[in-house]
């Protein structure tokens, strides 16, 4: 499972 | 390894993949409010060998956490409110009600009665923080005032309220 917020903007790196 | 991804969320996928790292990359705004999670499969693939290839994948679930992005919001404004002359002292004569589409303390909502006009109604009426509930402290009297005006704010629990 991976968490990120919503705010983040497009091309953010959730994960490898 | 090359990666692939699928979206297994019925809406188009949020999300896109690296195919040699590996990245799980945010391609389209996020909002938990319409959407608070993706189900996404991930599938590594050996290229190596053009003969036998293998794969296998990988479920991944991605929370999407609230940010405080949508202020409360009033059903109705103005609110009126017909109070009859002889109400009780002590009783609830009405009630503010707002909604905010945040998680948490983001969508937590207290109230606050912010003014009375004419002033010297202030001692007459209170509002209940927690349910917005508005009560009658002392009596009123239609023949000396016939219409009080309230101001009543919302806020959210939020530290960047």
């Amino acid at each position: 499972m991976v968490k990120v917020r919503e705010d983040v903007s497009i091309g953010f790196v959730v994960g490898n | 390894v090359m990666y692939t991804l699928t979206s297994l969320s019925p809406a188009e996928s949020a999300f896109d993949m690296d195919r040699s790292s590996g990245a799980l990359v945010v391609a389209r705004q996020l909002d938990r409010e319409t959407r608070p999670e993706h189900r996404l499969e991930v599938r590594a693939l050996d290229t190596s060998t053009s003969s036998n290839p293998q794969s296998s994948a990988v479920l991944v679930r991605v929370d999407i956490t609230d940010v405080n992005d949508n202020a409360p919001r009033w059903e109705r404004d103005p609110v009126v409110i017909a109070v009859p002359e002889d109400a009780a002292v002590g009783a609830a004569v009405g009630n503010f009600s707002a909604t905010d589409a945040d998680a948490g303390p983001n969508g937590e909502l207290r109230y606050f009665l912010d003014s009375v006009e004419p002033e010297n109604g202030r001692s007459k009426f209170a509002v209940d923080r927690l349910t917005g509930s508005l009560t009658l402290l002392e009596g009123v009297d239609f023949e000396s005032v016939a219409r009080y005006t309230l101001v009543v704010s919302v806020k959210d629990q939020a530290v960047n309220e």
